[in-house]
């Protein structure tokens, strides 16, 4: 019915009535900016009576350049208050939702986002490419950023190549990049960062704005030696289930280096757990 | 050394750009899916030889166990038992403080380090509950771990309140079960 507001030690995340993510503020630094999370998915070429080059395993063909929205209208939210966690747990349909946690002491906020089965339509069914975007107000001036698998970044220009005379024919794919470990858009004062568990396509169409693929499932073959439709499937036969995270923070941009570059070790080299029963010599195990 | 083959071979396997990408048929995909498991169980029985080395030969079973389902809120060990040692190792070059998360079928804990001292927990329940297997947990135990560069810690968790029912039926997943046409 009204704006939420959810804080922790560190971060203050504003939610408007609807239930989407609105604003974030770091409250130890003071920085804030508005800040809106939404799924949206793109269709992608094949379906009838399509006969030309088809969105599949190696080909993104969107058929439009604008995605389109999952579900117009409310989402449902509901927050769990820990001393540990946040979590605020959204859910969009009965396959796309997510959990956002703000952590005890930590200035980046989690989205843990979960999707999938895709839908698949009886009869002509369509090829659908899920994204994940993030939009601020920051001026980025047709620039974003994305790492050189996990190395330095690389500065992206919307519609241009520094390789070869740029035609704007693929509006949406041409301006896609492999994002293996994180994406950015700055200003001359603030920056967004994202970063990513595992490599995602990503780019920036407007300014001030983050777009990252995180599930795409294609019902036709792109002629690219695979000879399969991008249907993947998981034991109960239905489309894959993804599930995945995002950490995203906002800095002032001449620190936002030095935190992106120890987060992203965070990311890859997250703990691994082993476990054991309790026995009776448990002394032993001490 | 020579143990981890199978794992390393699989690991090989999964770095070349058709597995990478995803650009591989689905039976392939399932291929490489199986392989992978295949090498985690060797690893598995690697870390058990090590620490029944380590503990002069006091554990000499397959008690040390990975809970590969974790990112589907599933795991066998902490669903079978309802006290259970956690260790927490730290793969990163930099010292870490961080929140694991366990998936966890009861409705309470007390969580302590390998002092003794309590930590501070945090259960809370599974989110899409609805969407995932019937065997995920309906909770996840948060608990705060400060690990050494390089290295490990233990927690001890002690549970009650029974939550999970043995007899549901389980879902089990096809490639832990696929057996393959030939041994080739």
């Amino acid at each position: 019915m009204k704006s939420t507001k959810i804080s922790s030690d560190c971060i203050e995340l504003l939610f408007d009535r609807h239930g989407y993510l609105k604003a974030i503020k770091n409250l130890k630094t003071g920085i804030q900016t508005p800040l809106r999370q939404e799924f949206l998915y793109y269709e992608g070429t094949g379906s009838w009576p399509f006969t030309g080059q088809a969105s599949g395993a190696y080909i993104f063909r969107p058929t439009e350049a604008n995605p389109k929205p999952l579900k117009p209208g409310s989402i449902f939210l509901q927050v769990e208050k820990g001393p540990l966690v946040i979590n605020i747990l959204q859910v969009y349909s009965p396959w796309i939702s997510q959990v956002i946690r703000l952590y005890k002491g930590k200035e980046y906020v989690e989205f843990e986002w979960m999707v999938g089965p895709i839908p698949k339509e009886q009869n002509n069914p369509i090829t659908k490419e899920i994204i994940t975007r993030y939009s601020t107000n920051i001026a980025s001036n047709g620039t974003f950023y994305t790492d050189s698998n996990g190395r330095q970044m690389m500065k992206r220009r919307r519609d241009y190549s520094a390789s070869y005379i740029y035609m704007d024919t693929e509006p949406v794919s041409a301006n896609y990049y492999p994002v293996n470990s994180r994406i950015f858009v700055k200003d001359s004062e603030l920056q967004l960062t994202v970063l990513t568990d595992r490599s995602e396509g990503g780019t920036s169409l407007n300014d001030g704005q983050i777009e990252l693929m995180i599930h795409r499932r294609a019902f036709y073959d792109d002629g690219y030696g695979v000879e399969e439709p991008l249907d993947e499937y998981g034991d109960n036969k239905q489309g894959l289930i993804a599930s995945g995270k995002h950490w995203l923070f906002v800095s002032n941009t001449k620190q936002a280096a030095s935190i992106h570059r120890s987060l992203a070790f965070e990311m890859l080299y997250q703990p691994i757990l082993t476990f054991f029963p309790i026995i009776k010599q448990d002394e032993i195990l001490k | 050394r020579n143990n981890l083959n199978v794992f390393r071979s699989a690991l090989a396997l999964l770095q070349h750009h058709d597995a990478v990408t995803g650009t591989a048929k689905q039976l392939v995909t399932f291929d490489y899916t199986k392989r992978l498991s295949m090498g985690w169980d060797d690893g598995e029985i690697v870390l058990n030889n090590a620490l029944s080395k380590l503990s002069d030969n006091k554990f000499n079973a397959t008690i040390c166990k990975l809970c590969r389902l974790m990112n589907e809120s599933i795991c066998e060990s902490t669903s079978r038992m309802s006290s259970f040692a956690v260790i927490v190792f730290n793969p990163d070059s930099h010292p870490k403080s961080s929140v694991i998360r366990i998936p966890y079928y009861r409705l309470a804990a007390e969580v302590t380090d390998f002092t003794g001292k309590l930590l501070d927990s945090q259960l809370s329940k599974t989110p899409f509950t609805s969407l995932i297997k019937i065997d995920a947990s309906p909770y996840q135990l948060s608990v705060p771990v400060q690990i050494p560069a390089l290295g490990y810690t233990t927690i001890y968790v002690n549970g009650s309140g029974e939550v999970y029912s043995k007899n549901r039926g389980k879902q089990r997943n096809s490639w832990k079960t696929l057996k393959p046409e030939n041994n080739e």
